[in-house]
């Protein structure tokens, strides 16, 4: 069972002014962080409920929280080659930069869209591959990147692609490895100066 | 040798060959351009001097001089250029704590800056301010729209207040408003908007320019009521690193807010990103 209740209260607690604007001291920041961190967790756990519901398939779905720093277990071990660790049970894979996942030759990407119109949004995943396909909900082709990171950086590269999803909606995308060999392999096409 | 321009449909955005920074942004759907000039700087944290006791602290920001510090002194900022089908980039790296990415996804009308700042140093016992300042060549003759509290764009002045005769004792502090969307800056024709992706104290201190702090790290408590420094400090005890986004949009006055009213939304209401390995059970309802 998801409850949003746990994020509303600690929300309803960082209404006060030091929270607000940060003069608060160390350790009572670090307490309204830690009370909201645990209102995200129960809430993903909402959401990832009602994802299952609306999109009909049961899934260990996954909130990559540190995206913004290119952090993501799910997409980084999707490129590998599958070995046999399974999924984990119930609906809701924990989160976190250990967070064990599964490695699987694809993964499907889902946006929300809060806002009242229609949204695209770009995507950027960290990878370990070097080209992906990208297919739309209706399971045509979405153009992708993998695009060479930072010369020196970690081996975590970002797929980019152009995501769109309906007012007050979500799309589903999903994202496979080419092996090198498979004809849909685009010839890469980015360049670093 | 720098990189010179990275474009897409809509806008360009050149660089400076010899420094690397920011030099000009043009909007090509409207044929305008304008020199901008984009960088990283610190302010000293007062801790007090003989006019006042007061420090810059978790309640006030204090400078100790109205002229900040290049983060990257007077290094060029050293580059590299990204460009593939969906996105064209320039990271840039003004020092070991402090970096940039301008970035030009295809079909965006707006130049992204995402900054990564710290752990901003302290081993030389200064506190440090940091702020992101764009230089133009708008004449906006002491003005600048921010909106406070995400309610209203509200017009300021400097060293000006509406409602009562303010004889200014702080020239840069004493400028600084609560920005919480974004600030824009303009003259009769065109307007430079910033929206921010969080809350930012934000100013135009001198014509032509805007800036907006993004970090602080500071070493004295400001005598408030806190009891300690603003120091956050992050799971290696470091002190903190923050990223953020600016959206950066040139434009005539006229169509400006078309553009930054609903990209400013979808800024504060983003879409969110859900994963999932694919390939689940069907979910049966009940």
């Amino acid at each position: 069972p998801g409850d949003s209740s746990v994020l509303r209260e600690a929300v309803a607690v960082a209404q006060h002014h030091d929270a607000v604007s940060g003069t608060e001291k160390q350790h009572v920041a670090n307490d309204y962080a830690r009370q909201l961190a645990a209102g995200w967790d129960s809430c993903q756990l909402l959401v990832a409920n009602a994802l299952a519901s609306l999109s009909g398939s049961k899934e260990n779905f996954v909130f990559c929280n540190a995206l913004n720093v290119s952090v993501c277990p799910l997409t980084e071990a999707a490129s590998r080659v599958s070995t046999a660790s399974g999924g984990l049970g119930g609906l809701w894979a924990p989160t976190g930069a250990n967070a064990p996942c599964p490695s699987v030759p694809q993964f499907t990407v889902l946006l929300y869209n809060p806002l009242g119109r229609p949204m695209s949004w770009p995507i950027r995943l960290p990878v370990n591959g070097v080209s992906y396909a990208v297919t739309d909900p209706q399971g045509q082709p979405v153009p992708s990147e993998v695009s060479p990171g930072r010369p020196l950086r970690p081996p975590h590269l970002p797929l980019l692609f152009q995501a769109s999803a309906p007012p007050l909606g979500f799309s589903t995308f999903t994202v496979s490895r080419l092996s090198r060999r498979d004809p849909r392999m685009p010839p890469t096409r980015t360049r670093v100066v | 040798s720098q990189p010179r321009e990275i474009q897409n449909e809509h806008v360009r955005v050149l660089f400076d060959p010899l420094t690397g920074h920011l030099k000009e942004i043009q909007n090509l759907d409207k044929s305008i351009s304008l020199p901008v000039f984009q960088s990283f700087y610190w302010y000293n944290a007062s801790i007090g001097n003989d006019k006042s006791l007061q420090a810059s602290g978790a309640y006030i920001f204090r400078p100790n001089s109205s002229e900040p510090i290049p983060v990257a002194g007077s290094k060029q900022v050293s580059t590299y250029l990204v460009k593939n089908a969906l996105v064209q980039e320039v990271h840039q790296n003004f020092s070991s704590w402090c970096s940039q990415v301008v970035r030009l996804r295809a079909g965006q009308p707006y130049l992204e800056l995402e900054w990564t700042v710290g752990p901003i140093p302290v081993e030389d016992g200064w506190g440090k301010e940091i702020i992101s300042r764009f230089e133009t060549t708008l004449q906006t003759d002491a003005r600048f729209y921010t909106d406070s509290n995400g309610r209203q764009v509200l017009e300021r002045r400097r060293d000006y207040r509406p409602t009562w005769n303010l004889s200014q004792t702080e020239p840069v502090a004493g400028n600084y408003y609560p920005v919480n969307s974004r600030i824009f800056i303009k003259d009769k024709k065109f307007q430079l908007t910033v929206l921010t992706d969080r809350s930012q104290g934000g100013s135009s201190i001198f014509d032509g320019s805007l800036e907006l702090m993004v970090h602080r790290r500071l070493l004295y408590d400001d005598n408030r009521g806190v009891g300690e420094p603003l120091a956050e400090l992050g799971a290696d005890k470091q002190g903190l690193v923050v990223r953020g986004r600016h959206l950066v949009l040139l434009d005539t006055v006229e169509s400006a807010a078309d553009r930054h009213r609903l990209l400013a939304q979808e800024l504060f209401m983003a879409p969110y990103t859900v994963l999932a390995p694919g390939g689940g059970p069907s979910y049966r309802h009940g």
